[in-house]
């Protein structure tokens, strides 16, 4: 069966969507069949990957707000083994208009249905908030990967997103687990860096990953190419961190 | 009389926090009476500075909830010139709760009264969304004054920000303008931060400021020591960017 991973911190710009991209695309380019849902109304999954939201009939909001279905959804990307559920600008409105909805947590859940035969990993890239689109991330999920900027400001919203886990787990999916803490942009040459990091594997402990992503511009290039790190720069230490996670994320799942 | 000025950008991570605190701490550094509104959930314009969201009994979700005035809600901060408006945790639920209230796009401005005659600027921090919470900010609002990255995906979210600006204007508050765009954590030995910042002045024009805000660490560590830059390290050229804009604001607005 699938493993459905829900990358989520309501912190902003602290590498949800960098990781999102750059792990889903490690792992296809390892020929494991991965889904990205890009849940974001600023569709920055979907531009990482050379995609444009106004080419799609159908997007994540549609699955949301009128019953389409994934299948009707999903494209294909640069790489073979990767597919794509759009996100498009409608998404902005969309907490609102879930807000009145029956078993409007659910939502996503259900509609994942049948899509879980056909992938070996699903990655949800979510917005920075913990409104009704993570919660919706968070309930169609078996785990929970938290990046985590080596900044002070990253390390005060954590107990928030713990609660708000917590929260997921009593009342909306009990099997919810936290997958992994991913340590991002983390530049050796400064103290907070080494600071933030060492806090973060005190707290943490177990589950943070050996692998911490660097910074390196060359990250931040690639969705200029609309090209995950993998296809823009394989040499750079950018790529060969996701590379290297990607094989953590596959070791702690069999 | 005062002039409020919202901080807002959906993208996450742009430094939308870093100019609320510092550019509020610079003008009340020369004496000039400001309020700052911390209108985001995860409440780092509180922490940043100094204060503790436990302190409070009251906060800017009990303005926007149950008619709390800011009276009652405002507190004093290390710098004589500057009040906070402090944040709370209860935020995170505020953008569901105010779904179902009467005008509620209108609560903040309407609380904002009387508070115009006690200070020259009052700036309001916002989330990293386009929801209720910063909906009432760009509705109480002069103007915007909109913080922009250098990097790619920050200049990808800035046509739905300026459509959600164009709204705002043609529904619920006319007079809202754009006070100016502020260029953040440049870095002139990388080609992608001089690329993206000839874009945004090719796009915005005179809109955006002389001074741009370099990439300095010294801006990222004041926080943990729950300081604005002028009190953390006054000699910095984090320090010397804010001071800098403070003064182009100061001009703008006579
Ligand atoms: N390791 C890294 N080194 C350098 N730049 C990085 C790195 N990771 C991410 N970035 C850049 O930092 C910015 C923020 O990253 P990203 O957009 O992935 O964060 P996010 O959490 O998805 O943001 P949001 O909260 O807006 O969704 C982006 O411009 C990205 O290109
Ligand atoms: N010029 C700068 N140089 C170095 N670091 C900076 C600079 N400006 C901001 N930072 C750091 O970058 C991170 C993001 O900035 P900040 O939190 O102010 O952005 P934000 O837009 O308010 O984020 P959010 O979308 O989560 O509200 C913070 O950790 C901050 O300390
Ligand atoms: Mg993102
Ligand atoms: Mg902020």
């Amino acid at each position: 069966d699938t493993k459905i991973i829900t990358i989520a911190n309501q912190k902003g710009g602290v590498g949800k969507t960098t990781t999102a991209v750059n792990l889903a695309a490690g792992l296809a380019a390892c020929e494991i069949p991965t889904l990205l849902i890009d849940l974001d109304p600023q569709s920055n999954a979907t531009s990482g990957l050379g995609l444009e939201t106004s080419a799609f009939q159908r997007s994540v909001y549609d699955i949301l707000t009128n019953n389409t279905t994934f299948d009707e959804t999903i494209v294909n990307t640069q790489l073979d083994c990767l597919d794509l559920a759009p996100s498009s600008h409608q998404l902005v409105g969309a907490e609102v208009e879930l807000v009145g909805m029956l078993a409007r947590e659910h939502i996503l859940r259900k509609a994942l249905g049948e899509m879980t035969k056909r992938y070996d990993f699903i990655f949800i890239d979510c917005p920075p908030s913990l409104g009704l689109l993570t919660v919706n991330g968070l309930t169609a999920a078996d785990s929970v990967l938290i990046p985590i900027q080596c900044e002070y400001y990253a390390l005060e919203g954590l107990s928030q997103l713990l609660n708000t886990i917590r929260l997921i787990q009593r009342q909306l999916n009990k099997n919810l687990e936290i997958e992994g803490v991913l340590i991002t942009m983390y530049d050796s040459r400064l103290n907070l860096s080494k600071q933030v990091a060492e806090e973060v594997r005190a707290y943490f402990g177990e589950k943070v990953y050996k692998t911490a992503i660097q910074r390196n511009v060359r990250l931040s290039e690639s969705p200029s190419y609309g090209k995950p790190i993998i296809l823009y720069d394989a040499s750079s230490i950018g790529s060969q961190n996701y590379m290297a996670l990607a094989s953590e994320v596959l070791e702690h799942n069999g």
